[in-house]
């Protein structure tokens, strides 16, 4: 554990509390993409099977429930208690689009063709483009609520401290996982349109709202 | 080769 993996992974869980709290306090989901949040349950089911063979640490078992149970969390939240409220005529992105490849290269690019092996791969290739439909909702609609942009900011954190963990581990340990590295800054590259355009405004107290 | 147990990271 490097101070990089624990900021990124502390990014990483402020980021989906976030998201919950607003869904929970607006009594609303609006502005939020139902297939990206799909897309991430899937994400962490697929890569936390590990949690039934592999035993890391306290902390590593804690944050992977944590993680799992704050996923279902917002789905049940999204498609079920606030369900009137989802955009679901803006969040179009078809999922599928992204889950066949993923599946497709995991099965080609993988360390181990083994299948909790190969599920792990295909959470990592997943991952890495499960923001799009997110992303693809707020270029819909043109504009991002404050408290949106936040929580993309904070999810997109994640991703870049986790590359200098990487750096630092490669250095330290001389530890280094080749799929994650690919798969983490094609993630990271995703953000940085958002990253932009969320220092240049959202800071500044303006809102979100993109060129029209 | 790197074993899923040698998955460290979240």
């Amino acid at each position: 554990m490097n101070i990089f993996r624990l900021l990124g992974d502390l990014s990483h869980l402020l980021a989906i509390i976030i998201l919950l709290v607003k869904i929970w306090k607006t009594r609303s989901c609006a502005g939020i993409s139902g297939k990206s949040q799909i897309l991430f349950a899937v994400v962490y089911t697929s890569r936390y099977l590990d949690l039934i063979n592999a035993f890391i640490s306290p902390y590593n078992t804690i944050m992977k429930i944590v993680f799992l149970a704050a996923s279902y969390g917002t789905i049940y939240l999204m498609y079920m208690k606030f369900k009137a409220t989802y955009d679901v005529n803006h969040d179009t992105f078809r999922i599928e689009f992204l889950i066949a490849p993923a599946a497709v290269l995991a099965l080609i690019v993988n360390h181990a063709f083994e299948p909790l092996e190969i599920l792990w791969t295909f959470s990592i290739y997943l991952e890495s483009v499960a923001i799009l439909p997110q992303l693809f909702l707020v270029s819909k609609t043109g504009e991002a609520e404050s408290i949106t942009s936040h929580y993309l900011f904070m999810l997109g954190s994640y991703r870049a401290l986790y590359i200098f963990n990487w750096i630092y581990r490669y250095y330290a340990e001389n530890h280094y996982d080749l799929i994650a590295i690919v798969a983490g800054i094609v993630q990271t590259v995703l953000y940085c349109d958002f990253f932009y355009l969320y220092i240049t405004k959202v800071l500044k107290g303006k809102k979100l709202q993109l060129p029209a | 080769m790197k074993k899923n147990s040698n998955h460290d990271e979240l």
